[in-house]
């Protein structure tokens, strides 16, 4: 069994981008995954924001942090990151 | 890609139509292991700044400097202890593909010789984004990583991303980063051409499959190296690219199945790691049952190696000389050592031939049917990808334990086909700068040349056919999808809510007729449909085409080599303006497919005389 202390990289994605002007994505991304970790200091956690052209981003997390966040509203799918291979 | 270009037909100068100025503000990203900023593919020289509507960046590392040829880099591997962070390629493979669709024309190419000619990419005057995503620390590219590159290519305004990467298996687009990632850029109006996989020739083994991305199979071309070993009573050919001269000499011959005291008979004719007797292989030609473990015999002090392969229709390069024999060769080698009491042979330097045969379908390349959505044809084009020399990385060796450095060499792979398809798309685009992706996608497929049905499933094979680009530039007709089209189509597939917004990434609910819609029905160039074996069956695919041709015209359709019953309704309309729409019907049927012939399948062409739009028609049987 996995221990629930083992962390990987999860993809959190969060679809589009909200129309509106005022959004900030990586404040919204910061308050979502301090809020799924228990964690004010997210930095060791969050590995990359998908921020452009589509909402999101990737951090270490544990199985139990996963299923919360996939629970968060704005939160469209949680998936861990693999390793493709160059053909 | 000395040889490539000229064999699709995009000849290099003046010998192909060029539109300069948009060549030249075309920028293509490419996602891979990075670029070597040094190569001469990539110099500036004669490049103006970048285009206008470039917002990215050059964040290579302070070792990386871009130029007006390479506009921008990222990098996106993770920070490895005592690893240089730079966008710098440490694989090679990055700065091949790259070359390939965009790289400058240099003259005087070759691999120690062989294949000499003139390295070009299919649009040598555009511009080349590089996001690093792929390097040896990691053993690959992670998909945060891929994710994160196609959140900043579509942000920074590429024209059209290549991506020679993939998974090992085809996945359900809510797992398939690389068709999350394409799915955004197609509604911004950027193609991702897609490598189609290597695990070829077994069936549905294509690892990309969704609609939006453009999937390319390999295929090889009409040069080909082969590798002679002359034997002490005649000669056979193999394939390797081999560059090492050894003057015709010949040396003693020993099986690796006999020249082992530590390992059984079946480990050492392997060549296993650690079988091998220096004493008894030492400046000896070592047979070895396979390629795999050739560089054994060369730490054990051979001068070469003759083995079986598999896979005889690619040349590998070896760091010493190899020659590679399909089995029966191969069997006729160990006939006669096994006759001889002193064989004796020789491993010649690599020659190029003529391959007359060419296009044949690469053995490697991946086939369908599509793993993942039955009723879509994957691979949807085939380029080439075999043997081709390009850019590479000089501090990375040609092959496992090579002592060479190069600034070109030898791939193979659907890696290498895609920057080929890649090349055409954007060299449609400097003609067509307002296509959408499914146009040009279209426009390559319809033109496509057929390929020789040397498997027996040419389809799954090579999908439309041989990428034709100067024929791409005018195809008449197109079949255009836009996003709201491929968001029906997910409806169809019953992707909804959650589901149907983690691909498009909008909240949207399926309409009752997009929740009904088939996926079959959704405006692909090539129409395929899945059916239950032995049994009787009737598909109708509808289609809509736009006309991108001249106006007052009028197209005919006609079936051929079918074995099946099709019916085009119409078979004729008039079109008297361009951009007009007409949409048709094509309804198969059939008595059922099995007893040994579980696919089947024609080809429908519309014509007005001038162009053919020609669509790939494939039934197969369930399982």
């Amino acid at each position: 069994a996995k221990n629930d202390q083992d962390k990987q990289v999860y993809i959190v994605y969060m679809g589009a981008l909200p129309a509106r002007v005022d959004y900030m994505p990586m404040s919204h991304h910061t308050s979502i995954l301090q809020e799924a970790t228990g964690e004010s200091s997210i930095e060791s956690r969050l590995v990359r924001n998908y921020k452009r052209s589509f909402n999101g981003f990737a951090a270490w997390l544990t199985e139990s942090e996963r299923q919360i966040l996939a629970n968060t509203e704005d939160v469209v799918s949680v998936f861990p990151s693999k390793t493709l291979k160059l053909q | 890609t000395t040889a490539s270009w000229d064999f699709v037909g995009l000849k290099k100068g003046k010998r192909a139509k060029r539109n300069p100025s948009i060549e030249s503000d075309t920028i293509i990203g490419v996602m891979d292991s990075g670029i070597n900023p040094l190569s001469d593919s990539f110099s500036d020289k004669g490049f103006g700044p970048p285009p206008k509507k470039w917002k990215g960046v050059c964040q290579g590392s302070k070792h990386f400097s871009c130029n007006n040829k390479v506009i921008g880099a990222r990098n996106y591997t993770p920070r490895i202890k005592g690893v240089p962070h730079s966008a710098i390629d440490n694989m090679g493979h990055g700065s091949h593909t790259a070359s390939t669709a965009a790289g400058n024309a240099v003259k005087d190419v070759s691999f120690y010789g062989l294949a000499n000619g003139t390295a070009r990419g299919g649009v040598p005057a555009a511009r080349i984004a590089v996001y690093k995503v792929c390097d040896p620390c990691i053993k690959g590219c992670t998909t945060d990583g891929i994710l994160s590159a196609f959140d900043d290519a579509i942000g920074d305004n590429v024209d059209l991303i290549t991506i020679s990467i993939g998974d090992d298996k085809g996945l359900p687009f809510h797992e398939d980063t690389i068709a999350i990632g394409a799915f955004h850029a197609m509604a911004k109006g950027i193609l991702t051409v897609n490598a189609a996989g290597n695990s070829g020739p077994e069936l549905s083994t294509v690892t990309s499959v969704a609609p939006w991305i453009f999937t390319v199979g390999a295929s090889n071309t009409n040069r080909a190296f082969v590798t002679k070993a002359v034997l002490g009573d005649g000669k056979t050919v193999g394939r390797s690219v081999n560059s090492f001269d050894l003057k015709g000499t010949k040396y003693p011959v020993v099986y690796g199945k006999t020249a082992s005291s530590n390992c059984d008979a079946a480990s050492a004719a392997f060549c296993s790691p650690g079988c091998l007797d220096r004493k008894l292989v030492s400046g000896k030609i070592v047979l070895c049952d396979s390629v795999q473990n050739v560089e054994e015999a060369k730490y054990m002090g051979a001068v070469a190696s003759i083995a079986r392969s598999r896979r005889t229709d690619t040349a590998l390069v070896f760091s010493f000389p190899v020659t590679a024999l399909s089995g029966p060769a191969y069997d006729v080698v160990l006939s006669y050592i096994n006759s001889t009491k002193n064989p004796i042979a020789a491993v010649l330097k690599s020659e190029t031939i003529f391959n007359q045969k060419a296009p044949v379908i690469a053995s490697y390349s991946s086939r369908g049917p599509n793993p993942i959505i039955p009723d879509i044809l994957k691979p949807d084009i085939t380029a080439p990808g075999t043997e081709i020399i390009a850019a590479y990385s000089p501090s990375v060796p040609p092959s496992i334990a090579d002592t060479r450095h190069l600034k070109y060499s030898i791939l193979s792979g659907t890696s290498m086909s895609c920057p080929h398809v890649a090349g055409v798309a954007a060299y449609i685009k400097t003609f067509h700068p307002r296509w959408s992706p499914s146009m040009i996608q279209s426009a390559i497929m319809t033109t496509a040349w057929p390929v020789n049905a040397s498997t027996l499933m040419p389809e799954f094979a090579s999908g439309a056919g041989h990428v034709n680009p100067l024929a791409a530039v005018h195809p008449g007709l197109v079949y255009e999808a836009s996003k709201s089209d491929y968001i029906a189509f997910l409806c169809g597939l019953n992707y909804t809510g959650k589901n149907l917004r983690l691909i498009s990434g909008e909240s949207r609910t399926c309409t009752k007729a997009q929740s009904k819609s088939l996926p079959r029905n959704l405006n692909y160039p090539s129409m395929t449909a899945q059916v239950p074996a032995t049994k009787p069956f009737k598909v109708t695919f509808r289609r809509t085409v736009t006309n991108v041709g001249t106006s007052n015209t009028t197209y005919k359709a006609k079936v051929v080599g079918s074995k099946l019953n099709v019916e085009v309704i119409p078979d004729e309309f008039s079109l008297k303006s361009k951009h007009e729409k007409k949409s048709f019907t094509v309804t198969v049927s059939g008595k059922g497919l099995g007893g040994g012939e579980l696919v089947a399948s024609s080809q429908l062409i519309w014509s007005d005389g001038f162009h053919f739009v020609r669509s790939p028609i494939v039934v197969y049987a369930a399982n």
